[in-house]
């Protein structure tokens, strides 16, 4: 359902 | 609380405003550079002339950039990536925007009623096309207010870190881990605003702004639906995905 905020929560941080 | 020692605010404090320093889409430095920089009287014209519909997906475009700045400062929020990820989903959802509206505060200029959108400063008629007077005039005296407390850097990170954590946002799994995490925070902010010897009320004033920032956000989703009503093919296909899943 909220795929694009579950993407940002998953990429590490840069 | 007995249960915090000094160390360990000083820690979260440290890390919280550093997150927010690494996070935080412009620099106070730059911001203060580009500060004369007021758009002319034609350049305000040809934002009201704009259709209503292209002016909300401008806004719409940039209120989603600072969010993606906020998901990045809540990532790295010590804590926030234990809770689970229903919590940061939840949390993210319902104070993202605040943060945002928090954060504008460095990005807007007192004295002459303007605020960094678009490359240059742009005052409330700016806004016009959007059809939401009553929300731009809002959302601008709020961030007059928040200025007049002229927050540094490490207060308004931990305030937004604050206003991130609350406990109290409906559909949370572990509540008691997120209170715990707002409480740490609160410490640390009280800490903080010992440390660098602000007055005594302030920690009561910057409650108070909870309540503002969800009266603003409660009417942005407000006009965002009355917008969708007249216009759910521009909605639908033109707004960022990251948008529509946070207001949808």
């Amino acid at each position: 359902k909220h795929k694009i905020l579950h993407q940002l929560l998953q990429n590490s941080t840069s | 609380s007995p249960t915090v020692s000094m160390a360990e605010l000083d820690h979260q404090a440290q890390i919280i405003s550093k997150s927010h320093l690494e996070t935080c889409q412009y620099l106070r430095e730059e911001l203060q550079q580009m500060s004369w920089q007021n758009f002319l009287q034609d350049e305000v014209e040809s934002y009201q002339s704009k259709p209503r519909e292209v002016m909300w997906q401008l806004c719409a475009v940039k209120i989603t950039e600072a969010i993606q700045y906020v998901v990045e400062f809540a990532k790295r929020i010590d804590g926030f990536m234990d809770l689970c990820q229903n919590d940061q989903i939840v949390l993210l959802k319902a104070g993202s925007l605040e943060v945002v509206f928090v954060r504008m505060c460095r990005m807007f200029d007192s004295q002459n009623n303007t605020v960094y959108f678009d490359g240059k400063f742009a005052g409330p008629d700016v806004f016009k096309a959007l059809g939401c007077d009553d929300l731009i005039t809002s959302v601008f005296d709020f961030a007059k207010s928040m200025c007049s407390l002229h927050l540094s850097e490490d207060e308004l990170a931990l305030f937004s870190a604050f206003v991130l954590l609350s406990a109290d946002r409906s559909w949370l799994q572990e509540k008691l881990q997120v209170e715990k995490l707002q409480q740490k925070t609160q410490l640390a902010l009280q800490h903080v605003l010992q440390k660098n010897q602000r007055e005594d009320g302030l920690l009561n004033k910057l409650r108070c702004k909870v309540s503002a920032l969800r009266s603003l956000c409660s009417r942005h989703t407000e006009k965002l639906s009355a917008f969708r009503a007249v216009y759910p093919d521009i909605v639908g296909t033109h707004f960022p995905p990251l948008y529509k899943e946070l207001f949808g």
